[in-house]
């Protein structure tokens, strides 16, 4: 006889906490570093503020073979966390402020619970936050996570006066991890970030005391970026009706659609209303199912919606974007492209890309190492399951004649408000088609360019030779 | 400021459908009949009853271009629900009677309710679904998915007498889809289903009005998969507090070993406590925080536990598997090896394999086309991400000198009570090393002996020759 069971969004992702990627404990180790790295980033960019992020992690106690217990410290001077959400915001899975239709790193409200959750599941130990937003206080938590119920059980709470106003988070936690086998990830995770971030000061110590340094090179940040209103082609039925229920009854659907929708005006709404023949002063509160309905599937049909603005969206720019790969390694050539904003499902989106020559990018040579990037989080596994790599392998290459002497780095970054992962451990972006082609522009841009270089290059030293 | 938010499960995959393979139309007809389709097939298997299954999909209305809104229609000779559990089974996020240690296809609680949520909120129709367990009475409900509140909204319930003593489950519900993009992965899946399950009936009337008919070939099933213990190896901290608060609190840790865990017997106890030396009359009431610390730690550090045991598995066998790959694909060769069971962090897992070459297998001559199984599911898609696939890239072809003039087949099918997939959508298998090492040793045995098997062709070629 079957025995049925209901799990809490907890209980479920304590159990399957692979698919968030933590398997094992060094990549657990490394995600739960990233997923608190990446919640400081959001943190400083979404309020407009330069970042620096410190992380210090100590091996507590060694256990059997290569694993241990390490202390995890992070401190941002990011937006802090407003104390009634403190808790929950850390304490409670799928409890976020990013689900709002903007760009960020954030996305599931998920990962950093989890991360903590994570901790306490390896060591029994509580967790502690400190957290201000700048106002006159400062509060300091120390909690655990139920995971039966989903819901932070607070241990103590504290509130000092913010004196110095002070503003940002302070995370300390204890979790199993490996080190060994996690380190190299973790250093490139950050060398990648000053790649594209240079405008971040970035302090990690490791658990052998050595310090890593990532000042900051670059003091303008990019845009912050905007939220934005759902748009038409975004939207499925279910949607559609939570929007009309949320909006006020007297409403003309005129008005509604000016009111609810991207980039819509009373143009662009008139427009529609004629190719759907549906009489435009009609009032929400005299829609039923079927009026809705047919709403619905002229939205689908209506080919005179303006595309998502990609105003909305914050790219790393060209100059900063040069700069950061510079820094980072040095090549001997690098070139920048950033796509026009594009599309797909009513998300907008932007594909930046860089190629880089020689110096210390990593690899064989003549071959191309793949740097993935999304919403400014560098991706470092699973790219045999990302849309880049596809792209990558279906080009062929020896139609661009090339210097083949050192390795090439190919750095793909593509933002939008919402970034098709494959999973919510974020590793891989799906083949969605129409970011297939513009990842696939790109890369054949720069292909290009750098063949053209490479020509130049090898008449220079047969001119040098006569 | 930032807006916090929290979301119900529903909600959260409402949202991001596209984690558990709901992106496109195309995509999404496919998910959810494959969903449902694989819930009938653990209905039947977990009873000990031999499948017959019947799926009905019909074209309702063609919207623009490919998509259509499309009835689905399945059937099975199954457990079918217990009438208190129908709505929440199929209308409930995180409900499920798959959440105990035991192989089945389903595993995460949200596949089927999916699905039908998909339906829902692309075509507005309540979902009906009528089941009965044998007994006196067979239910029907009408329903739809409150999405905000993550429950079941009743539409309408009505009880028959069950005069046949009929027992099964039927589900009807429209959904938007495209059936151009998704037909060769259904009939693919069926197909690759009736390989590996040659005891089970499938009917499909496809909405061209085409009956595909998958007779039964074999009466014998598979062994039931057992429902097991938690092994030592396999619990955290968090798990091993969870099992001694659930237990009565008067046993000693010596009972509460014996009694809680897989294959732990009064010997393999007192050797553990041996090691560990902790007491072993100690009541479980008499355990502090740090006591179950250095027990936890101990578990882990002991290596005298037995590995978990391959019996509570359920592999379809060597020659149920030649049985349905010949009757699918009529190969020239086929070869069928199946490992010794083995372990992965304390969960038992089989790798089974076959080898085929010639008849219908498709694919380029002399290539290999990889077909891969998880519990009996065929996964179609993410293979560039799977174990299989990153196994057989590094394996060094050449060094097996074989027939190449048509194609070959190679069949992996892992049975676990915990199968690692990569992602909710269940395509993929995470390159678990243990898993790695047993699907490489599964595929270099069937090459070599392919490799033999081609020698004796090659002689017998050249015999008829001279
Ligand atoms: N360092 C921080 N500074 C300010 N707010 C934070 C910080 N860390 C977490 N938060 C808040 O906690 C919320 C939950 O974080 P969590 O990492 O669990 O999910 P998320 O970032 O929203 O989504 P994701 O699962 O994609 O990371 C965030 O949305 C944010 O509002
Ligand atoms: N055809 C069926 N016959 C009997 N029980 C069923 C059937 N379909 C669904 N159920 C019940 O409903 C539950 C929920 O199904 P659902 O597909 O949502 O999740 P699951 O199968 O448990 O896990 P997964 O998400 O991996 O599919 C199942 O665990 C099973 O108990
Ligand atoms: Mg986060
Ligand atoms: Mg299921």
């Amino acid at each position: 006889v079957e025995s049925y069971q209901e799990l809490s969004p907890s209980e479920f992702f304590y159990r399957n906490k692979q698919l968030a990627g933590f398997t094992n404990p060094a990549r657990s180790l490394y995600t739960a570093f990233r997923e608190l790295f990446e919640n400081s980033m959001d943190a400083c960019e979404l309020m407009g503020v330069l970042p620096q992020i410190i992380i210090i992690l100590r091996e507590i106690k060694r256990l059997s073979g290569v694993r241990g217990i390490y202390k995890l410290y992070i401190q941002d001077n990011g937006s802090g966390i407003p104390e009634r959400h403190i808790l929950n915001a850390l304490g409670k899975i799928f409890y976020s402020s990013k689900y709002v239709i903007r760009q960020s790193r954030g996305t599931f409200g998920l990962g950093g619970t989890l991360a903590l959750l994570y901790g306490q599941i390896t060591t029994g130990r509580p967790i502690k936050v400190v957290s201000s937003i700048g106002g006159r206080y400062i509060y300091q938590y120390i909690f655990s996570i139920d995971i039966n119920k989903n819901e932070p059980i607070i241990h103590s709470k504290k509130r000092v006066l913010n004196k110095l106003g002070w503003r940002g988070t302070i995370i300390e936690f204890y979790l199993e991890g490996n080190y060994i086998g996690a380190s190299r990830y973790i250093i490139n995770y950050l060398k990648y970030t000053a790649a594209i971030s240079p405008y971040a000061e970035i302090l990690y110590v490791d658990p052998f005391g050595t310090l890593y340094y990532f000042p900051r090179t670059i003091t303008m940040l990019p845009p912050i970026p905007k939220e934005t209103k759902p748009h038409p082609h975004g939207i499925d039925l279910e949607m559609l009706k939570i929007l009309i229920k949320s909006s006020p009854p007297e409403w003309t659907i005129r008005e509604f659609l000016v009111n609810t929708f991207h980039r819509v005006g009373y143009n662009t709404a008139d427009k529609f209303f004629r190719f759907a023949r549906i009489y435009p002063a009609t009032r929400l509160s005299e829609l039923n199912d079927d009026l809705i309905k047919r709403l619905y599937n002229k939205f689908r049909e209506f080919g005179g919606f303006r595309s998502p603005s990609g105003d909305v969206l914050s790219p790393i720019g060209e100059k900063i974007f040069r700069e950061g790969i510079i820094k980072e390694f040095h090549p001997e050539y690098v070139d920048v492209v950033s796509r026009p904003p594009s599309s797909y499902s009513g998300y907008p989106f932007r594909i930046e890309a860089a190629l880089a020559y020689g110096g210390d990018i990593p690899g064989e040579p003549g071959g191309i190492t793949l740097f993935r990037y999304a919403n400014k989080i560098p991706l470092l596994f699973d790219e045999g399951s990302d849309v880049s790599s596809k792209v990558l392998n279906n080009i062929n290459l020896s139609s661009y004649k090339r210097l083949s002497d050192k390795p090439i780095g190919l750095f793909i970054h593509i933002v939008s408000t919402k970034v098709p992962f494959k999973s919510v451990g974020k590793e891989a972006i799906a083949d969605i088609p129409e970011i297939e082609h513009e990842v696939e522009l790109a890369i054949r841009f720069l292909l290009r360019r750098f063949t053209k270089y490479s020509r130049s290059v090898v008449r220079r030293i047969e001119a040098r030779k006569r």
